[in-house]
């Protein structure tokens, strides 16, 4: 554990718990993408599996749970308690065209073919591509929230942190897992766009960012 | 190892 995997771990908290929040307080999920969410609940459990088999820490184990608890509370306020707010019709993401490539890539490039590690695989790669109908929806509709560009901006940080994490391990402890710093770039250069809107643009009297 | 998942990281 070292700084950037703590602040990357809790920027990743802060994201999950600021987009309940806003979902829960706002009592609407108008602008998020239910497709993101569900994939991010898909993510957390192809990759959390390991909680069955082994135990590495309190905190690990914690914040597993946290996550997928989170993911899965996230997905039912969407589409069963305030589903008349989900705004279907701009969350239209083809899921299908990330969802098979990333598979595919899965079964040919992983550490090891077994099935515990071919899903490991599986949720880091999707997780890299996971925002992408987040992404589009923003583009389509032109517009994003503020609480849903922090949202966004804390999501997309705690990757970026990784990277110096695993920079940080690659000098310190010799460790190096080219498949999540590869997957964790390219999640973090999905977002750069973003980043560039989200400082430039944010400031004192924002209300919306626009995307291109 | 060097090249192996780490389930330590979330």
């Amino acid at each position: 554990m070292n700084v950037f995997r703590l602040t990357g771990d809790l920027s990743h908290l802060a994201a999950i718990i600021i987009l309940l929040l806003k979902i829960w307080k706002s009592r609407s999920c108008a602008g998020i993408s239910g497709k993101s969410q569900i994939l991010f609940a898909v993510v957390f459990t192809t990759r959390y599996l390991d909680l069955l088999t082994s135990f590495i820490s309190l905190y690990n184990t914690s914040m597993k749970l946290i996550y997928i608890g989170c993911a899965y509370a996230t997905v039912y306020l969407i589409y069963v308690k305030f589903r008349a707010t989900y705004d279907g019709n701009h969350d239209s993401f083809r899921v299908e065209f990330l969802v098979v490539p990333v598979g595919g890539l899965a079964v040919l490039i992983n550490h090891n073919f077994s099935l515990m590690e071919i899903l490991w695989t599986f949720s880091i790669y999707l997780e890299s591509v996971a925002i992408l109908p987040q992404l589009f929806m923003i583009s389509k509709t032109g517009e994003a929230e503020t609480i849903t560009t922090h949202y966004l901006f804390c999501l997309g940080l705690y990757r970026a942190l990784y990277l110096l994490n695993w920079i940080w391990r690659y000098y310190f402890e010799g460790f190096l897992d080219m498949i999540a710093i590869f997957a964790g770039l390219v999640q973090t250069v999905l977002y750069c766009d973003f980043f560039y809107l989200y400082v430039t643009k944010g400031g004192k009297d924002r209300k919306k960012v626009m995307l291109p | 190892e060097t090249t192996k998942s780490d389930k330590d990281e979330l």
